[in-house]
């Protein structure tokens, strides 16, 4: 995908990140090896 | 360190005005991650873009830059958002918040598929 848009949320002193882009293919491992 | 895992994010299709919000979300976070965390993800990503959204409009009316109206946003931003997941027979269960995306995927998935989740306004605000 050309753009992934990088997140970061914090609960309880738990960090994660996000990744989110516009399509699947390029993006979901899973879908590509389909 | 945690795994990855792979969503599909989508509005619920009972619960959600498909005007609302028609975007079908791909989303990849780490195992560790739980509903709540999910939750607020999408609060901010919403608030984000209708705050974009509106600042858009903004500078098509007035023909010049807009800004963006952080009161608007912390209104948005407080928003939640329950998450579902489909179950057999067409019905859908609520997650608990304190669940990981990892037991999640265990518990209710058991394929080698990106996740696929629903989501909705939480009904009592």
């Amino acid at each position: 995908p050309e753009e992934v848009t990088v997140t970061d949320i914090t609960i309880n002193s738990l960090t994660v990140t996000f990744r989110e882009a516009f399509v699947a293919r390029g993006f979901f491992r899973s879908w590509e090896l389909e | 360190p945690s795994s990855e895992i792979e969503l599909i994010f989508c509005p619920h299709p009972l619960l959600v005005n498909n005007q609302q919000y028609s975007q079908t979300r791909y989303v990849k976070t780490t195992a560790n991650a739980t509903v709540d965390h999910l939750s607020k993800y999408l609060a901010l990503r919403i608030a984000l873009e209708d705050s974009q959204s509106e600042t858009q409009a903004n500078r098509n009316m007035e023909g010049e830059p807009g800004a963006t109206s952080n009161s608007s946003l912390q209104d948005v931003s407080e928003k939640q958002f329950t998450i579902y997941i489909s179950t057999t027979g067409g019905q859908f269960s609520t997650l608990n918040g304190s669940l990981t995306l990892e037991l999640v995927n265990e518990k209710f998935w058991k394929v080698c598929k990106p996740l696929e989740l629903f989501y909705a306004p939480t009904q009592d605000q």
